[in-house]
């Protein structure tokens, strides 16, 4: 079991630099194995995260950015996926706090990825809504029940 | 395998019977602040089995059932299904369309169907396990915590590779 | 001490729930007073907050989506503002999960306080950049040190 | 009073000196993920006496000091300067203009000026506190925080209106 571990760590570990270095332009991210404190022979090691924006001195996760982070956790659920493709991937407003590039390369990466996995995205972002397959409106009536109704990107009120 | 549809009836804010029609690909669910928006992920989390009631932030079975509002009235049971396309027969089932139901009592109890039987919880979970559908935790990421796998600890960070090996 | 603070926890509340249904369109909000649980005689209450959007029966936070716990934060803000102006105020993409009509309201808002209060706002969000009275554009070099640039509306890329 | 003027030097990635002019009203800071926006809003933060090392995201003091990159070298001082118009007599002390600065060296070591005058870092929260800069925890929110005040206890919510009072 444990070599199946260390087998599918490294080609996360790999993911997750290529992909990093994309959405970054480069610098570079990397997972590593870290001892676990507990005295107990058996624990395993943890996995700890690098992130180096391009340019940059520091790879300690508190300085990266609000986008920079979620950028670099995306990268990552991208790796995992395209190790291990779950049927099914539900994001809620992972595109918050990323600026109209960032939304542009989270939505084209997404898109490479859809062919073994499919997926449920709630965003605000007019960038992430005209890139759907499928668009669905949740609508509150005023009965305070929720209703919901497909529809087209032209449907579509301006968003912020 | 993927998922078809969504039905939800008496979940959260879903008061009337709502359908949702997946393809594959990507599906973009949109619409005001307080819609219902998240409540279609926690719908679908639910429908697979989820346990932990902060995970669907909900305190106690009651809270995923239709509260009524001024011009409505509470609801008793709250209901969700999850229709799979299992043609490709990756599920472990002999059907060609999985069905899967969840659904919550005022009185706190649970019920599960597949395929319109009743079963118990251990056989959903079984069922979505070896078929690998909805139990790695990186299938889900939930409003504003994004970047939560930033601030896991690093042993749960091993699990999520454990989940993909 | 003791009604000097049960004075300003009355107005504020009043406010609080002002803002709340001018922002959701009626609902009600307010602010409780609440036993602390230490056995301490002197021990001062806490402050509790009840929110519940217009026709529904719900008022425990845990149930407010993401964009209705910004507004509900939002309107206690105001409120405290509108009791004792705080000179500067600093705002970080607060309006990160607004949707297009709540932003807006956020601003109309905001607008009105800024005769007594300085803000400085933090976004990526259009609507909240064209209303501004001064825009500031920060970018990073490729020295990886930032720099400033007094901006015209005009100059901004189309935002998401 | 208001803020009229920020320069930074030094300051986290703000290597080069760089000036932002204020004038009453709103002013937004845009631009693009990384590029520096929230360490303007830490430098205020900072500049105004703040001692919790997580408030501004950072673990240790020589954290705010610009660590270099590949085509700069780090640097020995973050320096940031707040100016004040007091032309209303708002803060109480004896000048139309009041500029306050803070240093940090690699030593840990910090240092406070009131117009170029070397202070220790109690008269600078003297000073803010008799004019009621900065001191209100409300007056600060932090990215992705906003709805931290839903999250406090109710015991430290009642400092918020506490500190209205
Ligand atoms: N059991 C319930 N009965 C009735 N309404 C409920 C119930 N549980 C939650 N709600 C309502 O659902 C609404 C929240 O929906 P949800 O969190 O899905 O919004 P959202 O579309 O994701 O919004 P946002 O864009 O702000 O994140 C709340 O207004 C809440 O009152
Ligand atoms: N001491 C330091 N020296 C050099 N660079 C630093 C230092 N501290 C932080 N940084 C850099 O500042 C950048 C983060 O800036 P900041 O958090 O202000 O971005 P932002 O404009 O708010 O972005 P976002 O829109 O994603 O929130 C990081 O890329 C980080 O490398
Ligand atoms: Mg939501
Ligand atoms: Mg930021």
């Amino acid at each position: 079991i444990r070599t199946k571990f260390v087998e599918t760590f490294h080609v996360v570990n790999e993911r997750f630099g290529e992909y990093f270095t994309r959405f970054f332009g480069g610098g570079q991210a990397e997972l590593r194995l870290v001892e676990s404190d507990a005295d107990d022979e058996d624990s395993e090691a943890g996995v700890d995260i690098f992130a180096q924006p391009p340019g940059k001195r520091i790879s300690n996760l508190t300085v990266l950015s609000g986008g920079e982070r979620s950028m670099t956790s995306v990268a990552l659920l991208f790796a995992l996926l395209s190790v291990n493709p779950a049927p099914v991937v539900v994001l809620d407003e992972v595109d918050a706090a990323l600026d109209e590039a960032n939304v542009t390369r989270f939505v084209g990466t997404l898109l490479e990825l859809r062919e073994r996995t499919q997926f449920v995205v709630i965003s605000h972002n007019r960038r992430t809504i005209e890139a759907a397959d499928a668009i669905y409106g949740v609508s509150m009536g005023d009965d305070s029940a929720s209703r919901v109704l497909s529809l087209k990107l032209a449907d579509l009120p301006r968003t912020a | 395998m993927y998922l078809r549809r969504l039905e939800v009836h008496g979940f959260k804010a879903f008061a009337d019977r709502q359908r949702f029609e997946f393809g594959p690909g990507m599906t973009v669910i949109a619409g005001p602040n307080g819609s219902g928006k998240s409540n279609v992920a926690d719908a679908l989390r639910w429908a697979l089995g989820e346990q932990s009631a902060k995970q669907i932030r909900a305190r106690k079975t009651e809270d995923v059932i239709f509260s009524g509002s001024d011009k409505r009235r509470q609801m008793g049971l709250a209901e969700v299904t999850l229709y799979l396309d299992n043609s490709d027969g990756w599920m472990p089932i002999d059907f060609a369309e999985v069905a899967v139901t969840r659904r919550a009592h005022r009185s706190g109890e649970n019920e599960y169907l597949i395929n319109n039987q009743h079963v118990r919880l251990s056989d959903v979970l079984d069922l979505f396990r070896r078929a690998q559908v909805g139990q790695n935790s990186y299938a889900h990421m939930s409003q504003g915590l994004v970047d939560e796998v930033l601030a896991l600890r690093p042993q749960d960070r091993r699990e999520l590779i454990e989940e993909a090996a």
